[in-house]
């Protein structure tokens, strides 16, 4: 069991690091655990250090950049124990257009693999996606879906 | 295993049926406020076993059953059904095609059904569970959700790792 | 005291129910006291329906929804006891287009009356603004700001 | 009264110092991800005595103090300093300008002042006290806390209120 816990912690704090670099164009962020001497019941910190600044607690970080880091997080955990799909309820929504941008890339590379369906208001997510859904209520109270043609340029 | 189709009709803003199909790759879905799309989330929660009402923003169970409107009655059911592509066999069952259903009456009464099979809730929530869509799981990330995945206590934490492992 | 605080809870709630009508071109809301028996001990409860849909939990509204009825019940202790000035920062994150606009219809309104600094990524917001700052981090990890100028049209 | 002039030296990510005019009217501060927006309105609740370090995101009291870049190195002191406009005295000074300034430096003192007349925390908060810019007064609206608004507890609603009597 420990040997299990380890290695899967071991397997998303790498990932973690990695992905924490894509998304920030730069910069380091580690897991650590907070007892290395009690695994088993250690808490799990988050370390994250965006490019050209000093580390920090977390909670000094903005709110684009802790989406950020939480976003790094979530897809390292995926990468690492897979979900079939993925439901993402606009996590976009405090990110400026550079890391949606940023964020977008990473969820087009991941839905080779997994299927995503995201509620989105950014046009940069919209832009990357397969399927487009409008939800409308014409009829107050009452929701109508229709299905929305993407102007798809060639990519 | 992916998902294919996503019927709802009856839960919350559904008072008229709607059909979601999925493909593989990225579905995003749009809107203005208060339309319906966090509804969508909620009814796919709900589908997968749900059991804490306050993760789908209800209340009393009922909540989820459409309460009417200025032009329309309340319904008295609400009906979701979800269709997964599974010829990978991700789900443990040897169907080629998995429909989920669940439906609750205001009377307070649910029915379950897998492939139209009555079953236990416990059941559909097994069924996922096996898929790594348990409890903790990031399968679905709830609107204005992304920030508690830094503030979760470290010891909380450990147990979504724990879960992963 | 009981007869103050019952004299200012009313003309809140006199004020929240026109700022939301306002706010949502409709609908209906209104402020109780959990136990009127008891007003110096009672919690106090916020209702509100828009329009068009049935009176129901405040926790089944939208995240929109919400963020609009939270304005309102602030405008309304705004309108009060009204502060000198307002800090807000990014409130608007979470509204569609058409609730930008109604929010900073009343925005303007209010400013009249009191100062606002409004941190903001919603051009609808940034419209609405009589003197608009930059801020930047060209040398990373220090904020750097510059005067924008802004293109009013004659309104 | 209104704000006139925000001077901010070594207060977070303020390491060269910044002059924010205000005028009456509307304010708008934009810019991208972590360039130091919210930083702003931190600073402002800081001289104007915020003494719950949670409220301005920090943990240490020398959190407010620029820790250093790539290229620079940490200072040694925050400096804020907020003029007002007081010609309708709403402020019970008699001047028609005020200017407030707190400081702190790595040693964990700090220094308090109102048009340069050394004071103590306490003279700080209450003067904005009084002016209706209080513990719980609806004076600044951090980030992602508008939704807070509606879920406090009724009860803990009711002391926002009370102190708006
Ligand atoms: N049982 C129900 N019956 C009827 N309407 C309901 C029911 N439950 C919720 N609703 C309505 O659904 C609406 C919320 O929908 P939802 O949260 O999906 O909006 P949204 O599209 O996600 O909006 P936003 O962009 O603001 O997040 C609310 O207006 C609410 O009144
Ligand atoms: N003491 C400090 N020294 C140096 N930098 C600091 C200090 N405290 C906070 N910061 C930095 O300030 C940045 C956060 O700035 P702020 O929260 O103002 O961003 P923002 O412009 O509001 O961004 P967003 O649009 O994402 O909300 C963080 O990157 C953080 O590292
Ligand atoms: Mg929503
Ligand atoms: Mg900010």
């Amino acid at each position: 069991i420990k040997k299990r816990f380890i290695v899967t912690f071991e397997q998303i704090r790498k990932e973690f690091i990695d992905l924490f670099e894509q998304l920030f164009s730069g910069g380091k962020a580690d897991l650590q655990l907070a007892d290395p001497d009690l695994p088993l019941e250690s808490g799990i910190e988050i370390l994250a250090q965006p490019p050209g600044k000093r580390l920090q607690n977390l909670s000094l970080l903005s709110g684009g950049e802790r989406a950020m880091t939480a976003i790094a997080l979530l897809f390292a955990i995926l990468r690492v124990k897979p979900s079939p799909f993925c439901i993402l309820d606009e996590i976009d929504a405090t990110l400026d257009e550079t890391n949606v941008q940023r964020f977008t890339e990473l969820l087009k590379i991941f839905s080779k693999e997994l299927q995503f369906i995201v509620i989105t208001h950014r046009r940069g997510t919209m832009e990357v996606a397969d399927v487009l859904y409008g939800v409308t209520m014409e009829e107050k109270g009452i929701t109508k879906l229709i299905s929305l043609e993407l102007k798809k340029q060639a990519s | 295993m992916h998902l294919k189709r996503l019927e709802i009709h009856g839960f919350k803003s559904f008072a008229d049926r709607i059909d979601l199909i999925f493909k593989p790759g990225i579905t995003a879905i749009v809107g203005p406020n208060g339309s319906g799309k966090s509804n969508i989330a909620d009814s796919l929660r709900w589908v997968m076993g749900e059991s804490n009402l306050r993760n789908i923003r209800g209340t009393k169970y009922d909540d989820v059953i459409f309460s009417g409107s200025d032009d329309r009655k309340p319904l008295g059911m609400a009906d979701v059904t979800l269709v997964l592509d599974n010829t990978d066999q991700t789900l443990p069952l040897d169907y080629a095609e998995v429909a989920v259903t669940r439906r609750v009456y205001r009377s307070g009464e649910s029915e379950f059904l897998i492939n139209r099979a009555p079953v236990r809730l416990k059941d559909i929530q097994e069924l996922f569970f096996d898929t790594g869509l348990g409890k903790e799981a990031y399968s679905v990330i709830s609107q204005g959700k992304i920030d508690a995945i830094l503030s979760v206590r470290p010891e909380d934490r450990r147990s979504i790792f724990e879960e992963a492992a």
